[in-house]
């Protein structure tokens, strides 16, 4: 029988073959899970694993200093030393010179979705769960007029492709710094990849 | 970023450790 949940080990290894193996150039790959609260019936997207690959425009932006202003900055620098601290117990685990280079928008909107869920179809990832129907967005203005706060905010912080595709169990969104148009391969990637009978045993 | 709770540390670790190859590598 299909396993009721992808494996967290299986998670972060589909995410990472659905766009390190691609043409395009994706920056991120998140998988939404959904879960139903059994006292309310409400169904809840949240995160599952995500995998940041990171584009181009973060490295032009960290060499030229110009990912944010400098006291956004050094407030996301130190949310990073919190949670570097966090996950290390306080103790090791040292970040070396990383934590004091540019914290860049992307990897911020990353970090930011760990935060997020959607409540019965909320968001286009709720909305793309529910529907069954995939969403493409391309082009930062479409992003800005999408009425979703999530796709709102990936455009703020310079996404400039969105796509949530729905699996089992949840969505699959990638996200771009470049504006990307509509790939099958990508979508149908995205399905071989994220069904049960891929890399569960 | 501060609400991430104990089930997201996994995928907030990774991400922390290839921050570090990334921009080692910059």
């Amino acid at each position: 029988p299909a396993p009721a949940y992808f494996s967290q080990e299986t998670l972060q290894h589909r995410l990472q073959i659905l766009i390190e193996g691609a043409k395009e150039s994706w920056a991120y790959a998140i998988f939404w899970q959904s879960s139903v609260d059994v006292c309310s019936g409400a169904t809840l997207l949240g995160w599952g694993d995500g995998y940041y690959k990171g584009s181009e425009d973060d490295k032009r932006k960290r060499k030229a200093n110009t990912a944010a202003s400098a006291a956004e900055q050094e407030h996301r620098k130190r949310v990073l030393r919190e949670l570097n601290s966090l996950i290390s117990g306080g103790a090791g685990f040292s970040m070396d010179d990383a934590v004091e280079e540019e914290v860049t928008d992307s990897e911020w909107f990353f970090l930011v979705s760990m935060t997020q869920s959607f409540l019965n179809g909320t968001g286009i990832p709720g909305q793309v769960f529910f529907s069954g129907a995939p969403s493409w967005i391309a082009g930062g203005d479409r992003l800005a007029v999408a009425h979703c706060d999530r796709a709102l905010q990936a455009q703020t912080f310079g996404i400039q492709t969105m796509v949530c595709v729905p699996v089992a169990n949840g969505v699959v969104e990638l996200g771009s710094t470049d504006t990307i148009f509509h790939s099958a391969e990508i979508m149908s990637k995205v399905k071989v990849v994220f069904s049960f009978n891929s890399f569960e045993n | 970023p501060r609400a991430v709770p104990q089930a997201r540390k996994a995928s907030l670790a990774r991400f922390l450790e290839k921050r570090k190859e990334r921009v080692s590598n910059t």
